[in-house]
């Protein structure tokens, strides 16, 4: 019942905390052109852990808000307006801090749990693996 | 100095689950 692959079926946190699952649902993701959505969320975990006082902090929000949130991609078409400026006016007046990205991690979270992971658990690349 | 596309991998990759 603890193998990766009932855990996988656990939740989506739990499917990303397995190297092999994530790697999977990456797959998955691509052949959904939605990698993107994936990469933002690892990318605002590895920015809450980096350190404000080094300055690649500030161009490393920078790099995630001209990536991932101002574009028309998947990411930037499902993030709330109000996320999107909030990151925007943090990142003009350069006031960085490690909880910028939270509300739109949990925005593209919650839409990757409500559709995609649920559709990874239906799909041939899954069901091939298990 | 790291470009902004590094710097992106960097912090993604460092995120990503190690090996078991």
């Amino acid at each position: 019942p603890d193998s990766p692959l009932a855990r996988w079926t656990k939740s989506l946190h739990s499917l990303l905390g397995d190297q092999d699952g994530a790697r999977l649902f990456r797959v998955f993701l691509e052949r959904e052109r939605c990698a993107d959505a994936l990469d933002f969320w690892f990318a605002c975990n590895g920015f809450r852990q980096m350190d404000l006082k080094d300055g690649k902090t500030l161009r490393v929000a920078k790099a995630i808000y001209k990536r991932y949130v101002e574009t028309d991609g998947v990411v930037g078409r499902r993030l709330k307006p109000a996320t999107k400026t909030f990151i925007r006016d943090n990142v003009k007046r350069q006031q960085i801090d490690s909880a910028m990205f939270d509300q739109a991690q949990t925005e593209i979270q919650t839409s990757m749990e409500e559709n995609a992971y649920q559709t990874f658990l239906q799909s041939d690349i899954y069901l091939e693996y298990v | 100095l790291d470009s902004e596309d590094d710097l992106l991998l960097k912090c993604i990759t460092s995120a990503m689950p190690k090996q078991k």
